[in-house]
């Protein structure tokens, strides 16, 4: 099964004290980060099946050799996720897993994009909790496709309008799991933000 | 009228909504204010020639030269708002934009940054960098981080061993910062962490520096045998590397820091982890 040995010599070659001070070569610096990729994506695996097991060991629908498919979102930073990217329903949902690898309780503000404005979040228990829509910006929006084309080799497919942002409190080394799904027309959804330009700077 | 407020909760940043620059940091539940500003700028890497030979590079800093880079406003000044957090989005010049964000909860604020491509067709390297700066009478002295430990004193051309010499009055008081640095006067002090390490000082009393982001165009000759100059590849050519990074900027009475600093710093260095799937409506797992 997948494990964490690959991402454990990728950690262990970049202790090197060039890579430590960031003084190696070029080609030394994309040999690492070649590394640090492979084991990230092998230990992606690895979290993947820990939280499906977690995940179905409390389903009352648990059914035999149900494995469900966990996703990561490692290129969020430029506002990619294709998950979250992906048009939403009231009769689709997005589960959002978040798990918080510290020993004392946090609370956090999620922000993962989306490409509707009429989106709910509930938490495990099915109560809607308060979200916010924030526009992403031009720069964020330009910067995604270029690094994603260059990525994938093509545009990508959704074109996320928003940030959704909302607030996770998380136990001390567990999750907490959140559904996102689009709203009913007439039901409640996530604020809008209010948008305000300064239009003329001295 | 003049200023521009944001932020929901404890914490308030307000701008001039003449200059659209930020003026002051509030803390409504500990009463802290301050006036803060913040701004860009850039040291030319030395090219090593003339009379003195020693180039810039990746393993020496030796600036040649300091430079205000002013904001352009080509894009205005944009802030949102909303019940969960505010945000301020600025376009300083066509290679850096940054997003100020204050979370309702918080009592700090979080500062994200894109650079480059660093331009350099006019044939000079730069390490670019980020002021904080207060009125704070901080007396030469500033604290830096020790690979994540303890948090050491630092004195502006002073070391407590030796009788320095100080030749370069800039690189010679820069230290690395993995996990912060802050600086303190007779009743408050400002913190800054970071996401990523960097490059740090306190190179004027009240004021707090970090070095985001360098490109350089000569080899320092002690090494490496290489330029500072990476570029990343599209498919129509290469340019400059574009860094995106945060730091996090909290101001507290004198001596209320420390816990922001250690508890904040490790869920910094832990972010949590998502993950995501799909379910049916009706499929409650």
């Amino acid at each position: 099964g997948p494990n964490t040995n690959k991402l454990a010599d990728a950690l262990a070659i970049a202790q090197h004290h060039d890579a430590v001070s960031g003084t190696e070569r070029q080609h030394v610096a994309s040999d690492y980060a070649l590394r640090l990729s492979i084991g990230y994506m092998e230990a992606e695996r690895l979290v993947a099946s820990s939280l499906a097991f977690l995940a179905e060991s409390g389903s009352s629908i648990r059914q035999e050799n149900t494995v469900t498919n966990f996703q990561q979102c490692p290129l969020l930073n430029i506002s990619y996720c294709p998950p979250s990217e992906a048009i939403l329903s009231d009769k689709k949902s997005l589960v959002v897993v978040v798990y918080n690898p510290l020993g004392w309780k946090r609370e956090e503000v999620i922000r993962i994009p989306v490409s509707s404005e009429k989106v709910v979040v509930q938490d495990s228990s099915g109560r809607e909790i308060e979200s916010q829509l924030l526009p992403i910006s031009n720069t964020t929006f330009n910067m995604r496709n270029k690094y994603v084309k260059a990525y994938l080799g093509k545009f990508p497919r959704e074109t996320p309008r928003y940030w959704l942002a909302f607030s996770a409190s998380i136990p001390p080394l567990g999750f907490s799991t959140f559904m996102v799904s689009g709203a009913r027309q007439t039901g409640p959804s996530s604020t809008i933000s209010l948008v305000h330009t300064l239009e003329e700077v001295t | 009228n003049k200023t521009i407020e944001v932020g929901q909760g404890s914490l308030k940043l307000l701008y001039s909504s003449d200059e659209g620059k930020l003026t002051h940091y509030v803390n409504t539940r500990s009463l802290v204010t301050t006036a803060v500003e913040q701004s860009y700028g850039y040291y030319s890497g030395n090219d090593g020639t003339d009379k003195d030979p020693q180039a810039s590079g990746a393993y020496v800093f030796r600036p040649n030269g300091t430079f205000p880079i002013k904001s352009e406003n080509q894009v205005p000044l944009t802030f949102v708002r909303g019940p969960l957090l505010d945000e301020v989005r600025q376009q300083i010049n066509p290679w850096i934009s940054q997003i100020t964000r204050i979370y309702k909860g918080k009592e700090h604020a979080e500062v994200e940054f894109t650079i480059g491509p660093i331009p350099v067709d006019d044939g000079i390297g730069k390490e670019i960098t980020t002021q904080i700066t207060t009125t704070m009478k901080t007396n030469n002295t500033f604290y830096t981080d020790s690979n994540g430990r303890d948090f050491i004193k630092r004195i502006r051309d002073f070391r407590t061993d030796w009788d320095l010499e100080v030749n370069q009055p800039v690189a010679g008081n820069y230290y690395p910062i993995n996990l912060g640095i802050y600086m303190q006067d007779n009743s408050s002090e400002l913190s800054v962490l970071v996401d990523r390490s960097v490059g740090g000082s306190s190179l004027v009393d009240g004021q707090i520096e970090l070095m985001l982001h360098r490109r350089l165009l000569h080899d320092d000759s002690r090494g490496v045998g290489e330029v500072l100059n990476e570029t990343v590849c599209f498919l129509n050519g290469c340019e400059g590397l574009t860094i995106q990074g945060k730091y996090f900027v909290r101001i507290d009475h004198l001596g209320e820091g420390a816990k922001w600093r250690r508890t904040v710093g490790q869920e910094i260095y832990s972010p949590v982890l998502l993950a995501f799937t799909e379910q049916d409506g009706s499929n409650w797992m």
